[in-house]
């Protein structure tokens, strides 16, 4: 909003919109009038394909940035678990997220240090930035994803201790001094042909990204011992580097283009036959808008 | 009914199932017709990952003058089909649109290099109905 050139990214969809002044020389889909324009902007990037006058405009999109073949190979096995093979989501009514987001760090710098007697001791920095995630989407879980690329013999068991730490930037104070939360906790598994270990962070990050931050900046020190936990002397460290993790939000689109499992179940179970009707209210699982009181119910009935 | 029997032809047809038929099952009547896609087709295979294909389906079709029972429609269809006959036939007849839709997971790339699963709501047209 300060520069004239500059665009700000719009933070109901991650879309960038173009201030008043500017939006002539940009994109000339965005001379759109403003109200089709703040539609418009609100689309997720599929629909908004599918809206544009043609796939040339589409085609001139800047290229993407080729994805981690590990991430993209677990989120292809992801989609195989929840959508069936013409692509409908499967009726799993255990979760209620309808939307996981698979994030790879945009920048490490590793510190090695090597301490023969505790195994590997990896510590790395990760920074992950979470700009398309949209102010629509309410986070349900998040997870630190790890695979490891390892020739360990299978069924081995594993305990590894995790330290991870969020590293703050206060710029409210002077000094604006690095304020990292930290936290530790212990992890044992066993490997088998499945190497992804997946770590539960949702109450860490959750203020986080319950603040709508859009940069995540930490650090993961990461000891793995393999052997039996109990008897000390036959563990043996192992020489092996976790790869850097990726980051899963798992999130409830509350916007009206995403599918509302509970939104069907409840339609089917209110009126079996006739079509759904379109302007109906979305109910938030989580919240409680949009839910008539039973009192009220009974006595509309009774009415 | 009247104008149907004055189309009636006097000599009665050779085969009656035949003539009765088109009464029962009439041709080409508003009813979801399949259509699949592949998302390479459009080249977007570059971002979307899965599914590789997507049948959106479509409803296509003439909408019987009494449409009631069959298609699950309002009695305004009805009306809207007597204005077009009997009052002004520049008020469109009732035309052939999808009633229910089923959603459909979408795997795509973003532009920063992520990935996110998606579920989008009433993609793929599962049922006609006439309006």
């Amino acid at each position: 909003p300060h520069s004239r050139a500059r665009v700000v990214p719009d933070k109901t969809s991650g879309l960038v919109v173009a201030p008043e002044d500017t939006a002539s020389e940009l994109h000339p889909l965005l001379q759109l009038p403003k109200s089709l324009r703040r539609g418009y902007a609100l689309l997720p990037p599929l629909l908004k394909v599918l809206s544009d006058r043609g796939p040339r405009n589409w085609e001139s999109e800047a290229p993407r940035l080729q994805p981690d073949s590990r991430a993209l190979r677990y989120m292809k096995r992801l989609y195989k678990m929840f959508a069936t093979k013409e692509g409908v989501p499967k009726a799993n009514k255990s979760h209620l997220y309808n939307t996981v987001r698979l994030f790879t760090p945009c920048s490490e710098c590793k510190h090695r240090h090597r301490d023969l007697m505790k195994g590997d001791f990896h510590s790395v920095d990760l920074l992950f930035n979470l700009d398309r995630v949209t102010a629509l989407e309410h986070l349900l879980k998040s997870v630190l994803l790890y695979s490891f690329d390892t020739s360990l013999p299978i069924s081995s068991s594993i305990t590894c201790m995790c330290h991870l730490s969020v590293k703050e930037h206060d710029f409210s104070s002077q000094v604006c001094p690095s304020i990292s939360r930290s936290i530790a906790f212990s992890l044992h598994f066993e490997v088998r042909k499945r190497k992804w270990v997946k770590i539960d962070v949702t109450s860490f990050l959750q203020p986080l990204i319950a603040t709508n931050r859009r940069n995540i900046h930490m650090a993961v020190n990461f000891t793995c011992l393999m052997g039996d936990p109990q008897n000390t002397k036959l563990e043996y460290p192992i020489n092996m580097a976790p790869v850097p993790p990726s980051l899963l939000l798992y999130l409830n689109d509350t916007s009206e283009q995403a599918y509302h499992r509970w939104n069907s179940l409840r339609h089917i179970r209110k009126n079996p036959v006739r079509p759904r009707q379109r302007n109906s209210p979305r109910v938030d699982p989580l919240g409680d808008k949009g839910k008539e009181n039973p009192q009220g119910k009974r006595a509309s009935r009774r009415r | 009914r009247d104008e149907s029997l004055k189309e009636a032809p006097a000599i009665p047809p050779s085969n009656l199932s035949d003539y009765f038929k088109q009464f029962l099952f009439p041709q080409n009547e508003c009813e979801l017709h399949n259509f699949r896609l592949s998302f390479s087709q459009l080249k977007w295979d570059k971002w979307i990952i899965a599914p590789h294909r997507y049948s959106p389906q479509y409803c296509k079709g003439d909408c019987p003058r009494v449409v009631g029972h069959r298609y699950g429609s309002p009695v305004h269809t009805m009306v809207q089909n007597i204005i077009y006959e009997k009052l002004d036939s520049s008020v469109p007849k009732p035309s052939c649109v999808p009633a229910e839709y089923n959603p459909l997971s979408v795997l795509t790339i973003e532009p920063d290099g992520s990935i996110v699963y998606k579920e989008y709501e009433d993609m793929i047209a599962t049922k006609c109905t006439c309006r």
